[in-house]
């Protein structure tokens, strides 16, 4: 789940 | 990806790389925080526990690999193989003050309440904060080396380009998370001093001196 936060980010 | 988060990342990578060469070259860790680069190691820690679980792309991958490993390279330089230059009786600010009420905000606001999760909020707001002891230790020694004022200019300007790439994701992507953007913008607002002295002094080929 991508959700409120991305998790793409460092 | 957008521009401003690729120069915030390579910006924070200059910092940590810039760090671990001053002590490697000189090797002393004179006038750096240990404290403040074991809370960085804490970070990246309770952050990148899902490197080997959520793969996002090469690049996410290689440069936590790189943060995690730079980040406990540069802890071991400071307590283990350059201890004798370690200044613990500048470093004296309580990082318990930090990490126990930071561990207790991530408990009681986060996104969801998962063990990931949880740590990952610790982890973001930890950093807000992780830079306190060494910005301590600089008031209590009155002055900074050169080096050490570019490592922290450049710490200090990554998280302000993340904090615009997140005024660009929102408008372009109607993305916005706004536990990091509020810890992003408490980190930034701890070195706007900084900045300052860096800009009006370093900037001027002045060594940075606090009036002591």
């Amino acid at each position: 789940k991508n959700g409120p936060k991305a998790k793409d980010e460092l | 990806m957008n521009v401003f988060r690729l120069t915030g990342d390579l910006s924070h990578l200059v910092a940590i790389i810039l760090l671990l060469l001053k002590i490697w070259k000189t090797r002393s860790c004179a006038g750096i925080s240990g404290k403040s680069q074991v809370m960085f190691a804490l970070v990246f820690t309770t952050r990148y526990l899902d490197l080997f679980t959520n793969f996002i792309s090469p690049y996410n991958s290689v440069m936590k690999v790189i943060y995690l490993g730079c980040s406990y390279a540069t802890v071991y330089m400071i307590y283990m193989k350059f201890k004798a230059s370690y200044d613990g009786n500048h470093d004296t600010f309580r990082a318990e003050f930090l990490i126990i009420p930071v561990g207790g905000l991530a408990f009681l606001v986060n996104h969801e309440f998962t063990p990931l999760e949880i740590l990952w909020t610790f982890s973001i707001y930890l950093e807000s904060v992780a830079i306190l002891p060494q910005l301590f230790m600089i008031t209590k020694t009155g002055e900074a080396e050169t080096i050490t004022t570019h490592y922290l200019f450049a710490l200090g300007l990554y998280r302000a380009l993340y904090l615009i790439n997140w005024i660009w994701r929102y408008y372009f992507e109607g993305f916005f998370d706004l536990i990091a953007i509020v810890a992003g913008c408490v980190q930034t607002i701890l070195y706007c001093d900084f900045f300052y002295l860096y800009i009006t002094k370093v900037l001027h080929g002045k060594k940075l001196s606090l009036p002591a």
